[in-house]
């Protein structure tokens, strides 16, 4: 994998617009005139399987380094989560009330939120 | 990761990124892809956030995630962000916030949202704030306004910023940044910031256009395996337009 495959390195033309097919983004309005822990609601409901897919898939890959870091995740579920408190507002309460609907364990999606800081260990 | 910002021959301002996530956590020999990249491409969505029924600010983000990584305010700024690797990273800050030594220092992202949360900023804020807030981790700020020659791309350590470079300096009309610092040398391994200036320097200035930057960021190994996103963005009118890419073999892993 480290290898480059050495693809020839051309500046593209014609790329645009993509096929709608294959690049299509849905666009979703949040209210931010809603209490923090609501907004997120109804999207968490379309969108529980796929965030779960990925936070399920981190622990796997996790444990496939070492079954022993299995004590991480259960630091994570269970110690984690308390991280939420000390977010600044509104982010806490957002990232709570998207716990609350989609049933994922808090501290597994404060991981998620704080994946950037926690990716340059 | 790869931001760029830049103008036109009228002025007109653009910003663009490819999103490039996923680096070793786990490989699919079967489809030739990294495993979270694929994952993370169904959770893709605009988000434009509203406040008394009005459009506050638009972003680019995977669902679950509150930070901001891709957004525009429009006719105020638009911010991106890049990983930046750094032997004072994250690990250090979060132990701090962690262990509530210091929590006198900000989420590289949630700050960022902060911007757009904030009613009084404008470009010159914007990059004012985001060099000199102290933060968890490293990482590029890339910024741009609506008026000609507002863009900045600021590199971060934790405590400040460490380069502030802005576009016109040296009479550029663009700058962009991958995810190591502008004045060394990328890892020969990953040098996507070449074959970019390269490609923007063909595309030119007259030819500059959501068009023309969405056919540099589609010019591996701009684009490569990890590159889930690519978002074209214009200050000016906040116009966003977000496409997934996908990087078909034969295609750089990273």
């Amino acid at each position: 994998l480290l290898v480059r495959t050495e693809p020839e390195q051309v500046c593209e033309n014609g790329k645009y617009p993509p096929d709608p097919s294959t690049s299509f983004v849905p666009t979703y309005v949040v209210n931010l005139d809603l209490p923090p822990s609501q907004r997120w609601q109804e999207l968490s409901r379309k969108y529980q399987k796929p965030l779960s897919a990925i936070v399920t898939y981190i622990k796997k890959f996790v444990l496939e380094f070492s079954p022993k870091l299995q004590k991480l995740i259960d630091l994570i579920d269970n110690k984690l989560g308390l991280v939420a408190d000390s977010l600044p507002e509104p982010y806490g309460e957002e990232i709570k009330g998207i716990a609350n609907a989609t049933n994922i364990e808090l501290g597994e999606l404060v991981l998620y939120n704080i994946f950037y800081e926690v990716f340059t260990l | 990761c790869t931001s760029i910002v830049g103008e036109d021959s009228n002025g007109k301002m653009y910003h663009a990124r490819n999103l490039d996530f996923g680096l070793f956590l786990g490989w699919d020999l079967k489809n030739d892809t990294w495993i979270i990249s694929e994952l993370l491409r169904p959770l893709i969505m605009n988000i434009n956030y509203t406040k008394g029924g009005e459009l506050k600010y638009k972003t680019v983000t995977f669902f679950g995630f509150v930070g901001l990584i891709t957004g525009v305010k429009p006719n105020a700024f638009s911010v991106s962000v890049n990983e930046r690797f750094n032997a004072n990273g994250g690990y250090i800050g979060l132990f701090e916030w962690f262990l509530n030594i210091n929590r006198k220092q900000a989420w590289t992202t949630l700050v960022a949202r902060d911007c757009f949360e904030n009613d009084d900023m404008d470009f010159n804020h914007v990059v004012k704030t985001l060099a000199n807030t102290p933060l968890i981790a490293p990482v590029y700020y890339i910024i741009a306004g609506p008026v000609k020659q507002q863009g900045a791309i600021v590199t971060r350590d934790r405590a400040k910023a460490v380069d502030v470079w802005l576009l016109g300096s040296n009479n550029t009309w663009f700058i962009a940044e991958t995810n190591y610092d502008h004045w060394k040398n990328p890892l020969i391994i990953d040098d996507r910031i070449t074959p970019c200036n390269r490609c923007m320097n063909k595309l030119g200035k007259e030819k500059m256009s959501f068009e023309g930057l969405f056919n540099v960021l589609s010019s591996k190994p701009v684009l490569n395996k990890l590159t889930v996103y690519s978002a074209l963005i214009e200050p000016k009118t906040g116009r966003l337009e977000t496409y997934i890419q996908y990087c078909p073999t034969p295609c750089d892993p990273f």
